[in-house]
């Protein structure tokens, strides 16, 4: 499984996004990071090729949340055959916007001396929770009041033996935060919030019943279409 | 802690989304 970092959100295990057949012997594996408010994408890239490789860069297709490399790629000596090498590119939100389908899709070009390459890959949405996400507690009461019935999805997360102080600590260490906490009828209830990189909040209630491994989620937001990739982060960072 | 009713307003909230 991934590792948690002290000062950062959950990181998934690189995973393979070039298979090297499709790529002219170039293999590139990679995850997402976000430590300290810096989002990178962490890579590996293998010379499967009987030759050497050189002259690498990166370019990202426009994407819904603006994500693009804030440096080159720096691959600084030729890649021999059958060598690994490490990068983190460091990545910023400030690039062409255009929404994709799934939204957190991103498409990268990479080029070498031997030809271009594209591939697909699907950022997981934590990356982009900002530190400053946690709500005043008005203006979260006012917005969850605001934000119409319609644009509030539910979603059961399962199998989650955790208890209610653990999981409020493990969201906060990705930029969840608990604005509010109620115990009601036997039941904790957590009033959170969360913020992206391009200014969209969006406000969760979060029940956890004592010794139920399943928790309900329910999320607010104005942007309904982000509920879902949300729900998805909160069961990558719970359940890892 | 300054009693600013928002303690009470989530209580309510809180009640409300159990028995609605």
């Amino acid at each position: 499984s991934g590792v948690g970092t002290l000062s950062g959100s959950y990181v998934a295990p690189k995973a393979v996004w070039l298979p090297a057949m499709k790529a002219k012997g170039l293999e590139i594996s990679g995850t997402f990071t976000r430590q300290v408010g810096s989002i990178s994408m962490d890579l590996q890239l293998t010379n499967k090729a009987l030759q050497v490789m050189t002259d690498f860069a990166i370019q990202f297709n426009r994407n819904s949340f603006g994500l693009a490399p804030a440096a080159p790629l720096q691959v600084h000596a030729p890649l021999s055959p059958n060598q690994t090498v490490e990068l983190s590119l460091p990545l910023n939100t400030v690039g062409s916007v255009m929404k994709m389908e799934p939204l957190n899709n991103l498409q990268v070009a990479v080029k070498n001396n031997i030809d271009v390459f594209y591939f697909s890959t699907l950022y997981p949405l934590h990356v982009l929770f900002v530190e400053d996400g946690k709500m005043d507690r008005q203006m979260f009461l006012a917005t969850w009041k605001d934000i119409p019935n319609e644009n509030e999805a539910q979603f059961q997360i399962r199998d989650c033996p955790l208890n209610t102080e653990t999981a409020s600590n493990k969201l906060q260490s990705s930029n969840i935060f608990t604005v509010a906490k109620r115990n009601v009828e036997g039941q904790d209830m957590l009033y959170q919030s969360l913020k992206l990189t391009n200014g969209i909040w969006v406000l969760a209630e979060l029940r956890i019943q004592p010794g139920n491994p399943n928790f309900t989620l329910s999320l607010k937001c104005r942007a309904p279409e982000v509920s879902q990739h949300v729900y998805q982060a909160y069961e990558t960072i719970l359940k890892n | 802690e300054l009693d600013d009713g928002l303690d009470e307003a989530f209580s309510r909230l809180a009640q409300s989304r159990t028995n609605p």
